[in-house]
């Protein structure tokens, strides 16, 4: 038997924005550790990675691991009909083909109850290893995606390059060019405003901003988002997902395969 | 010519 219970259920309806766009069908890998998902979108140029706690739940009971395949635009829809305050809870028997939702409205006495189909899917994972990076950059993540949503009018890809304290964002098209330079913030006054760049050596990439901007809406789940970079390999973009109390809940990581200059 | 690379020839599948 699994049953997770999220008293913050919107947590999981912002999770699901975040992904639905990118990936179609995933499998969800449900273990005493906590729920995790990786999937990449259908060209196979980017990646999406999730990982949920299983202390950050309100209950949380994981008798045996399951993986529950499932269509995540269906999934979705099912999250759209609960309420931002519901608590929601997931109920999968072990060897059922369907996941239910159970959506209960704070201090009422309405409850919803849902069922999704669930698919055998064959899903291919890949192992990424866990390397430092030549640049990391924290930034307010709604500055994140008003530049990539700016950039995209200008062009179809970004440049981005980082040297000493300031972090370069570039794209040209037929109308023109446009950049957007952001220093380190000497002040922590609000730390969810503050830019932070560690730098082992300068960098210069390219990276299709289609994607980047399905990664933006990720911007609900946090104030800041984390990007790393190392030349001649994929972008990290990491989303910390944080409860109402500011604990760690865990994370959606983006991966995005650069574009190179042959 | 900008070539857009794909994920797997980065990473190894698993």
């Amino acid at each position: 038997m699994f049953e997770a219970k999220l008293i913050q259920g919107a947590i999981l309806k912002k999770i699901l924005d975040a992904i639905k766009d990118l990936v179609n069908e995933a499998s969800w890998d449900c273990s005493s550790q906590g729920m995790s998902l990786q999937a990449m979108d259908t060209s196979h140029v980017s990646l999406v990675a999730v990982q949920m706690k299983a202390d950050g739940f309100d209950k949380y009971r994981c008798d045996r691991s399951v993986t529950l395949g499932m269509n995540l635009s269906s999934l979705s829809k099912i999250l759209k009909c609960a309420g931002n305050d519901d608590t929601i809870t997931l109920k999968a028997p072990d060897d059922g083909d369907k996941i239910t939702l159970v959506f209960e409205a704070k201090n009422e006495s309405e409850t919803s109850e849902y069922e999704v189909k669930l698919m055998n899917l064959d899903s291919e994972y890949l192992g990424i290893p866990d390397t430092p990076y030549s640049v990391n950059v924290k930034m307010p993540s709604h500055k994140f995606q008003r530049i990539c949503r700016d950039l995209q009018q200008i062009g179809d890809a970004v440049t981005i390059s980082c040297a000493k304290d300031s972090i370069r964002f570039a794209a040209k098209g037929d109308l023109g060019s446009g950049t957007v330079n952001l220093c380190q913030t000497a002040s922590a006054d609000k730390p969810e405003d503050s830019v932070s760049i560690s730098m082992q050596e300068p960098i210069i990439q390219s990276f299709a901003l289609k994607y980047l901007n399905h990664f933006a809406k990720a911007t609900p789940l946090s104030p800041q988002v984390s990007l790393s970079l190392s030349p001649d390999v994929p972008l990290v973009v990491e989303y910390s997902i944080t409860d109402d109390d500011g604990s760690d809940f865990g994370y959606i990581r983006y991966y995005l395969a650069p574009k190179i200059d042959e | 010519d900008i070539e857009q690379r794909i994920l797997p020839s980065f990473y190894s599948s698993k």
